[in-house]
């Protein structure tokens, strides 16, 4: 089977509501624009079940980065992390998310398991470890099950590919209690050129964001 | 919890796409409630790799700018609005749109105010045309209008204007809350609160049995 068959083994698909405007959806989430790839994969992270639970985004170039953050004062250590990050660095390359484990609350500990997590992806991939970002999901006070993380790192790596599939198995991957997956595409002309802006969300509880 | 990864490739300077991500985040991600609890992970990453080989944005303002800004605002707007859809225990998606406000952020209060209404939430679920709860919701967002100014409706059935409770349906209102259920669709609420040429959106979700037996059981 196909991997987007496989991945939808898992969880469907959730109808994007799009707006209207001087644009047309095209297939691939995160992987429609030029220059990325995804993958998602099991990693033995989640509690229950063998849904995937690693996603990996990654740019062939420099890519500008932003970010906004939870403005919520028990913030996770990959926030602080990737805060810290962007106030270093106008650029990334990769963006790596588990789910499971929230890694929050976790203090000095948690913040170093970051760290370690950066460093082994940009080793892998010959980046900075500050082109690496990091977001986590999934139960708050618990710190990533790391080793089960860094041991999947390699084969998440071989797994990049830019094609749809890419898109959707790194869109479940990052799911928790979510029923479906969260991914779309658009592709439009500015400036008398062809561009494509693409994303992946999760979200389903604990949820009243309010980021900065 | 949120999480939220944007691609382009698009070509925009550092300044412009910081800025660009944060106006879509207020006008999408930072519209969205389930539950009112604002989660210690939220984040969205977005990454630019100019690989379109389009003119690099350098201005806000320009007309590149305003459209990069209108199609990054009609992704995120897509995303949050799945979310807010796939809500724990949710049976139907809410979009309250408010107009008349002073400004498009004080419309944005009065929105997210009333779609995090537990008790408008719940009504939906219940299938109840309950404006009180609505226009309750709305006079306790913080911004200030004329109260004889209020008008809501559900969907297009009219239940309050000029601040005064309309006789309406009470049938056909529920009945278009329960298809919308039915078909895990969207029930929209319209409020406007004034003159003004403020206007904002909020997406939420009603409020089930089920969230509470999904959470009962979720433990840290």
């Amino acid at each position: 089977a196909s991997p987007i068959v496989e991945m939808s083994n898992y969880i469907p698909a959730a109808p994007i509501l799009l707006p209207e405007g001087p644009w047309q959806q095209v297939p691939g989430g995160v992987t429609a624009a030029n220059g990325f790839k995804a993958a998602g994969m099991y990693g033995g992270l989640r509690a229950v079940g063998e849904k995937p639970d690693l996603a990996l985004v990654t740019c062939d170039v420099d890519a500008m980065s932003a970010g906004a953050f939870t403005t919520n004062v028990v913030a996770a250590a990959p926030v602080l992390y990737c805060k810290e990050a962007l106030d270093n660095s106008t650029t990334a390359r990769a963006i790596l998310i588990n789910a499971g484990q929230a890694n929050a609350a976790t203090g000095d500990a948690g913040y170093q398991d970051v760290i370690e997590c950066s460093h082994a992806l940009s080793e892998l991939l010959q980046f900075n470890p500050e082109q690496v970002l990091i977001e986590s999901t999934g139960v708050i006070g618990k710190r990533i099950k790391k080793e089960a993380l860094l041991k999947s790192l390699p084969n998440l790596v071989n797994l990049l590919s830019s094609t749809v599939e890419g898109a959707y198995s790194a869109a479940v991957a990052i799911t928790t209690t979510d029923l479906v997956s969260k991914s779309v595409a658009i592709e439009s002309e500015v400036g008398g050129t062809r561009i494509r802006i693409g994303g992946m969300a999760k979200g389903s509880g604990m949820i009243h964001p309010n980021m900065a | 919890t949120m999480l939220g990864v944007i691609t382009t490739d698009a070509s925009v300077t550092s300044d412009v796409w910081r800025k660009m991500v944060q106006v879509a985040v207020n006008r999408s991600f930072n519209q969205i409630t389930v539950d009112g609890d604002t989660s210690t992970n939220d984040c969205v990453l977005a990454l630019a790799s100019g690989l379109s080989g389009s003119n690099k944005i350098s201005s806000l303002n320009s007309s590149e700018g305003e459209h990069l800004q209108a199609c990054l605002d009609a992704v995120m707007r897509g995303l949050a609005k799945s979310i807010a859809w796939d809500g724990e225990g949710a049976t139907c998606l809410i979009e309250v749109r408010v107009t008349g406000a002073s400004s498009e952020a004080e419309a944005a209060k009065v929105a997210r105010s009333v779609a995090s209404s537990s008790l408008t939430k719940a009504a939906v679920y219940g299938r109840d045309p309950n404006w009180g709860r609505i226009a309750c919701a709305a006079g306790y967002a913080g911004i200030p209008f004329n109260p004889n100014k209020l008008k809501i409706s559900l969907g297009d059935i009219l239940l309050m204007e000029g601040g005064q409770p309309l006789p309406f349906d009470r049938a056909a209102a529920s009945d278009y809350l329960k298809k919308a259920g039915e078909i895990h669709g969207t029930v929209v609420i319209q409020i406007s609160i004034g003159d003004g040429p403020g206007s904002g959106l909020a997406w939420g979700c009603d409020l089930s049995y089920d969230y509470v037996k999904i959470n009962a059981e979720y433990t840290t």
